[in-house]
């Protein structure tokens, strides 16, 4: 475990508890794209299938575990208590245009061919291109309550850090992992864009609203 | 054979 790796662990729990925060109290979920929540929910289940197979760290079992259980806790609150609230005619990104690509390409490049690691390699694939359908409903609103931009904000710096992270690694333990590094490196980029207007407005106390 | 990395992150 290494500084930069904390911080984004931290900044990935911050970004899950906005967003619980958001819809607990405002009790909506308005502006929030379950489809993204859907694939986030697909990327921990992938991801952590080893939770009972391979014990790392308490840290680690302790984290997933939250991961794992308030993602889906995110997807009942969206579509069940506070389905009301829920805005499907701006969430219409179609997923299968990702899973299906994301499917093939984990079958195509991966570390081993085996059950496990291609899951898991599907798992990173998905995670970069997950917060698309969230980016997507954004630019059709033309709008972001600010809470959801403070979300954004963290979720987007939870890979940017795992980025510095990687090069710590490289240069302190040897640990290169090409996959990993290749996606978090996509899944940064499409979050520039929103960094970009966070910066220039959510800093200084404006709300974001794209050019619709 | 090629190392597989150890998935130790989350």
């Amino acid at each position: 475990m290494n500084i930069f790796r904390l911080c984004g662990d931290m900044s990935h729990l911050a970004a899950i508890i906005i967003l619980l925060l958001k819809m607990w109290k405002t009790r909506s979920v308005a502006g929030i794209s379950g489809k993204s929540q859907i694939l986030f929910a697909t990327v921990f289940t992938a991801r952590y299938l080893d939770l009972f197979t391979s014990f790392i760290s308490i840290y680690n079992t302790c984290m997933k575990v939250f991961f794992i259980g308030t993602v889906y806790f995110t997807i009942y609150l969206i579509y069940m208590k506070f389905k009301a609230t829920y805005d499907s005619n701006h969430d219409s990104f179609r997923v299968e245009f990702l899973i299906v690509p994301v499917g093939g390409l984990a079958f195509l490049v991966n570390h081993e061919f085996a059950p496990l690691e291609i899951i898991w390699t599907f798992s990173i694939y998905l995670e970069s291109v997950a917060i698309l359908p969230q980016l997507f409903m954004i630019s059709k609103t033309g709008e972001a309550e600010t809470i959801t931009s403070h979300y954004l904000f963290a979720l987007g710096s939870y890979r940017a850090l795992y980025l510095c992270n990687w090069i710590y690694r490289y240069y302190a333990e040897g640990f290169f992992d090409l996959i990993a590094v290749v996606a978090g490196v996509v899944q940064t980029i499409l979050y520039c864009d929103f960094f970009y207007l966070y910066i220039t407005k959510v800093m200084k106390g404006k709300k974001i609203s794209l050019p619709a | 054979d090629e190392f597989v990395p150890k998935h130790d992150e989350l």
